[in-house]
């Protein structure tokens, strides 16, 4: 995944978003709906929230639009470009565009949604069959009234369940007369019309007026498209007229002819060598849904994925069943963290199982900013009686708990654990006091923090100690308490509420850093006092305990250092 | 058998969607979508950045990187995409 440079994101969590206008393609409830699914993609992942405002100014502003749509970046006809958003931010920051020379669908051809009839706005079923003859579109057999209807079960005669089809004589959309439909003839400029037009408009938009006279009334609507309308060409909105002849030659269906992409067309009248009146044929479309989540993952700050089955992805593929990948889940957790469900409760001791020098007496182990004489550790003691430890790491794939010069191990083979070891004799230069320490996974040096002071072990040779400022940490660090290797060449350093990602090979602190722990960590306590890697999952720990957090960032366990790691 | 009809391209008034060449296509892609910058270079220079930007490409759609324009290359090309760039600038 990538995110937009500065790893620009939303700086609250109640996000809100805003339909502006709707396509002639799908009925608004359809886009509703695909808007609102395509925002809960991303919040099943995140702790983000998104409210629809229906007026005013929301931070994720939609809308659809065709060629130069009003922004720098034009659309570009059928095809090729299908939408574009833009990372979070004021303006025009946040907000998505739609081209609506597109045939916007759910990615399986025409969704049709009756209104009126007998079905309670029932999709139509397509095919279907009404009195013995088969249709694959809605129709205005059987009726007078010129309505387009349609079945929304396989067989009319049988069920006699019915709809009427997107119609401007059932009803229109935006515009200022709440729905109502067209009147024709109508008079515009003075001009009479019978049907739909563009005319007045820039952005190509089909309307009406809903009374006789716009010129008078100034009262209108944008009419829907019928499911047999063509898309784009210079016809939008008019049905195929079949047959029509094209270069003397006459058709009855859909063709490619004439085209270098292959795309069916069909001219909407009877003739195209004389009237030049063509579409393009309604295909499967673009599924709305799928182009909004991944749209809608711009105008929450990822930027493209380079693989190939992320939704981040930048081309358009259809998935029927659609779920989150991996990629794009690491991608909108790593700037948002994950859904937090309700905060991990540590278990709540009922009695204290040993004497608890640390929560009785917070002077009694102070933390020493300047490693000092550490208080003696009887080796005698096994871990089991220590109940905080200086730091714990992996080290030759083994688990290392570091105690006042002192540390133990614990490896997977065996439950117990082995110690304690003296720090001096492996690691003479490093002082008692370690704060975290971390075995670079490519060249196996060890790296050991204590204070605002570094040393690198390679074997037995050593580096340091240096300044931790070296690496292009502040200098207004006390003390680094953890480190997570992250991938090849990659280790994040805790420090405070804060961590930093240091470039292992580069030695120096990838830009855009600090972020905030509990950002990017959801659920976990901001004031860890070590954070490590363990059997593929990271885990945070403070006095006692350690919150447990998988691969998706999810906490999925709370439990206590000494029974679970040191198997006490 | 009969000849297979000659294919007449007939331009379609008011569509958008002009019959280019594969290397303005190419061309257009590439600088629309940040892999190549849209100041003019010259011969030469132009071939390189050419190449390494296709290379680019090739690298974030998974395709062979071969620098060349070849059909893989072009079929991505034409596909429907999102219009945000793929190199941030």
């Amino acid at each position: 995944y990538q995110t937009f440079e500065g790893d620009l994101k939303w700086d609250h969590k109640d996000v809100t978003y805003r339909i502006l206008n709707y396509s002639p393609d799908m009925d608004s409830a359809l886009t509703d709906d695909a808007f609102a699914r395509a925002f809960k993609v991303w919040s099943d992942v995140t702790p983000l929230t998104f409210t629809r405002l229906f007026d005013g100014t929301a931070d994720i502003m939609i809308s659809f639009g065709k060629a130069d749509h009003g922004d720098p970046y034009p659309f570009d006809g059928k095809d090729g470009l299908l939408a574009h958003a833009y990372p979070p931010g004021e303006g025009v920051q946040g907000d998505a565009h739609f081209d609506d020379d597109e045939y916007w669908t759910l990615g399986t051809g025409p969704v049709v949604k009756t209104r009126y009839g007998n079905a309670d706005g029932a999709m139509c079923h397509f095919p279907f069959t009404f009195e013995g003859k088969t249709y694959s579109s809605c129709t205005t057999d059987g009726r007078t009234d010129n309505l387009p209807w349609c079945a929304t079960t396989a067989d009319y005669s049988k069920d006699k369940k019915f709809g009427f089809c997107p119609s401007e004589l059932l009803y229109t959309f935006g515009g200022n007369a709440d729905g109502a439909p067209c009147v024709f003839p109508f008079t515009f400029l003075g001009e009479e019309y019978d049907s739909c037009t563009t005319e007045g408009r820039r952005d190509g938009y089909r309307w009406c007026a809903t009374t006789d006279n716009f010129d008078k009334d100034i009262k209108y609507g944008f009419c829907p498209s019928r499911d047999t309308a063509v898309i784009g060409g210079n016809s939008e909105g008019e049905p195929c007229h079949f047959p029509f002849v094209f270069l003397g030659k006459t058709y009855d269906s859909c063709t490619s002819e004439g085209r270098g992409d292959g795309k069916l067309w069909c001219s909407t009248t009877d003739n195209y060598d004389d009237h030049k009146k063509w579409g393009f044929c309604p295909d499967q479309g673009y599924s709305l849904f799928l182009v909004a989540a991944h749209e809608f993952g711009h105008a929450l700050g990822l930027d493209h994925s380079n693989i190939r089955d992320a939704l981040m992805y930048p081309m358009y593929s259809y998935v029927e069943d659609f779920s989150l990948h991996e990629d794009d889940i690491q991608g909108i957790q790593y700037l948002y963290g994950p859904k937090t469900g309700p905060d991990p409760k540590p278990p709540q001791p009922t009695t204290v199982p040993y004497p608890d020098p640390d929560i009785t007496d917070p002077t009694n182990d102070p933390r020493p900013t300047e490693p000092t004489t550490t208080t003696p550790v009887d080796p005698a003691n096994d871990a089991c009686k220590l109940t905080k430890f200086d730091t714990i790491t992996v080290i030759e794939g083994e688990l290392h708990f570091f105690k006042d010069g002192h540390y133990w191990k614990m490896s997977n083979r065996n439950d117990g654990n082995q110690g304690p070891f003296s720090v001096s004799e492996r690691w003479p230069a490093v002082p008692a006091v370690i704060d975290s320490a971390f075995e670079d996974i490519l060249t196996k040096k060890i790296y050991f923090f204590s204070g605002n002071r570094f040393w690198v072990y390679t074997g037995q040779s050593v580096l340091g100690p240096r300044s931790i400022e070296k690496l292009g940490l502040p200098n207004t660090i006390q003390k680094v308490e953890g480190a997570l290797q992250r991938g090849k060449g990659k280790v994040l350093l805790f420090s405070g509420e804060n961590f930093w990602r240091l470039d292992v090979k580069a030695q120096t602190i990838d830009k855009g850093y600090p972020k905030y722990t509990d950002v990017v960590f959801g659920g976990v306590p901001n004031d860890a006092h070590d954070v490590f890697q363990y059997n593929g999952h990271i885990y945070f720990c403070r006095d006692r305990f350690y919150w447990r957090m998988n691969s998706r960032k999810q906490v999925d366990r709370v439990g206590y250092v000494k029974y679970d790691l040191l198997k006490c | 058998w009969s000849l297979p009809l000659k294919s007449v391209f007939v331009t379609f008034p008011g569509d958008i969607m002009k019959n280019m060449t594969d290397g303005e296509l190419a061309e257009g892609y590439l600088k629309k979508f940040g892999y190549m910058d849209t100041l003019q270079r010259s011969g030469f220079q132009s071939m390189v950045s050419t190449s390494k930007a296709l290379k680019r490409m090739q690298r974030q759609m998974g395709l062979e990187e071969t620098g060349e324009l070849d059909k893989s290359t072009i079929e991505a090309m034409k596909k429907p995409r999102c219009g945000v760039p793929d190199v941030a600038n």
